[in-house]
């Protein structure tokens, strides 16, 4: 987008999941995207055999978030040989769960004509930020207080060139949102809050001085395990 | 008066991870 236009989430380039050499000439290669509020695999199907593929399905496992297909997946037609087809698969958080590890894992199986094919990707955690993840000032600061310093996770986020205002509006586009920002001694400090599509929240402190390229990232979590794949997405948002 | 107080409550947090 051009000046103050919004630019929306980052998206992760598309990677191999399923070479063609594990499906019997079947590639997959996908990643998932929040759009307008709806979870989508976006995936690129290629037939690297030498016959006509067909009749394609797609089923997840449970896993720690509910993500199951909203819908079938739409191979329009009969995937020829050399034949690249590309679609996205909206995902519903309705699905069975079950806690898996790490957290982000998804065990998918894809069939086609030929056979039934398994592998695993995991998802940036961003795809479960919802758009109303903005907390009431006063119920961000009573949380705050509610979560022990022991359940506080830290991390540095080296290489980072944007002031505190650019990283706001960017984090924003990924639906985590700027509360409060006060200066204290030179640095910036960002108070945000993340819902998460299963309703759990996320609270974060974002530290930004002027002239230093490494920022600190303080995160509360009463589900303390997901502290780890917010930094990632942090990362991801941040320098990308 | 809440608002106030709110604002004045993220300084003191600010404040107090700064210099704890």
């Amino acid at each position: 987008g051009g000046v103050g236009m919004p630019t929306g989430a980052y998206v992760v380039p598309k990677t191999i999941w399923l070479p063609a050499m594990k499906a019997k000439g079947l590639e997959i290669s996908g990643t998932f995207a929040r759009r307008a509020g709806v979870l989508h695999m976006e995936l690129s199907l290629t037939n690297k055999a030498m016959s006509v593929m067909s009749d394609f399905a797609v089923q997840f496992n449970r896993n720690s978030f509910g993500l199951a297909p909203a819908g079938p997946l739409q191979v329009v037609a009969p995937l020829n040989p050399n034949q690249t087809t590309e679609m996205g698969l909206p995902l519903s958080t309705v699905g069975p769960v079950m806690k898996m590890e790490p957290l982000n894992n998804l065990q998918v199986a894809v069939k086609n004509n030929i056979d039934v094919f398994y592998f695993s990707c995991q998802y940036p955690i961003s795809i479960l930020f919802v758009e109303d993840g903005k907390m009431e000032r006063q119920v961000f600061l009573a949380t705050w207080k509610d979560i022990p310093n022991d359940s506080e996770a830290q991390y540095q986020i080296k290489d980072c060139h944007l002031n505190s205002d650019a990283a706001s509006a960017r984090l924003q586009s990924s639906n985590i949102f700027t509360i409060a920002k006060r200066t204290v001694d030179g640095q910036d400090m960002l108070y945000q809050s993340i819902k998460l599509t299963n309703g759990i929240w996320v609270l974060v402190e974002l530290r930004v001085q002027t002239g230093n390229p490494t920022y600190m990232l303080s995160v509360k979590c009463r589900a303390a395990e997901v502290s780890q794949l917010v930094h990632q997405c942090y990362e991801m948002v941040l320098k990308n | 008066e809440l608002e106030d107080g709110l604002d004045e409550a993220f300084s003191r947090l600010a404040e107090s991870r700064t210099n704890p």
